[in-house]
């Protein structure tokens, strides 16, 4: 899976996901990547794209759930990445995602051995990465 | 005036012992990518072009499990999938079950512009592809000799697996790392390898 989310300078947020799904699935399979608020979200607040155990992100609407605990519970973005990660998984499941706000800060976590990422920002901070 | 800011990502779930080379070329990509979607922002391209056009970059790359480089169904074809999100506008658009359309992403916000729908998916995402006169390749575009040999390996060890592919190192990997504990879907977990 891929993703990609940006917030530009108007502040607008936008969120991408893309994927060819697991190995080996049944034909006619669908995962969390096209459904919304699971592999993919935006709204006023942030953008937030997911990769990982697809029926596991599907069951818990991850990237929906880290609009609206910043929305109800008023976390900022990385403590409801952080949240999102710890709480909404059921046991076992295994998913990372990346997320960026309308403030322009960015933000990610896995609960995986790795994940493939990158993030930049306008005053210069830049890293790419893939173990934690 | 807001500041900009992008995050990218291309899979959870890596391989511990990926190869250096490997993670190079992953760097690499994501690098490219980065600066591809920074100097689109600061030519003051909108949020919703950025993310269309770094997540067509990443397709159109076969390191990555999506568009060309796609994982392979049970049948050994690829059924790829894809969504874009408009925050300010709340538009959507999906797509899935796509076996011919190069850049999944850009038929996703074809949905959320040319259509009165969100999510088309099968023959009629793909009759819609035809409609819109995006680019089309045959199945066997997107297929790659890795995944093929992970397709192989995964049939083997009868594992339908959770957006991890088994690197193509090959079984012997699998037996080497019979004693190690760590078990995902009933496989040592460093027989994954990204998405």
């Amino acid at each position: 899976t891929v993703g990609c989310v940006v917030v530009d300078k108007e502040g607008r947020c936008a969120a991408a996901t893309s994927t060819g799904g697991l190995m080996n699935k049944m034909s006619g399979r669908i995962g969390d990547s096209p459904i919304i608020g699971s592999g993919t979200y935006a709204c006023k607040l942030c953008a937030v794209s997911c990769t990982g155990e697809g029926e596991a992100i599907l069951r818990g609407t991850l990237a929906r759930d880290v609009a609206a605990v910043m929305e109800y519970k008023g976390l900022g973005l990385q403590e409801a990445v952080n949240f999102v990660i710890k709480e909404r998984l059921d046991d076992g499941g295994k998913a990372g995602l990346i997320a960026v706000s309308n403030k322009g800060e960015v933000a990610y976590g896995f609960n995986t051995n790795g994940m493939f990422r990158g993030c930049a920002a306008e005053d210069g901070f830049m890293e790419v990465g893939i173990w934690e | 005036m807001g500041r900009w800011a992008i995050a990218l990502h291309g899979g959870a779930g890596v391989d511990p012992n990926l190869p250096l080379q490997r993670q190079e070329e992953a760097k690499q990509l994501l690098t490219r990518c980065l600066n591809l979607a920074i100097s689109a922002l600061r030519s003051n391209h909108s949020a919703i072009d950025v993310v269309e056009l770094v997540v067509r970059e990443l397709e159109t790359d076969p390191l990555f499990n999506s568009g060309r480089g796609s994982a392979l169904s049970e049948k050994g074809t690829v059924e790829m999938e894809a969504s874009i999100m408009d925050g300010p506008k709340r538009r959507y658009g999906a797509v899935s079950g796509l076996t011919t359309v190069k850049n999944p992403v850009s038929l996703a916000r074809l949905v959320m512009e040319k259509s009165p729908h969100s999510y088309l998916a099968f023959s009629g995402a793909e009759e819609f592809a035809r409609q819109q006169g995006v680019e089309l390749m045959e199945n066997e575009y997107f297929i790659t000799q890795d995944n093929v040999g992970m397709l192989k390996l995964a049939k083997e060890a009868n594992a339908i697996l959770f957006d991890y592919r088994i690197p193509t190192t090959g079984l012997e990997c699998c037996a080497a790392e019979a004693d190690n504990p760590l078990m995902m879907n009933g496989l040592p977990i460093n027989v994954y390898a990204p998405e």
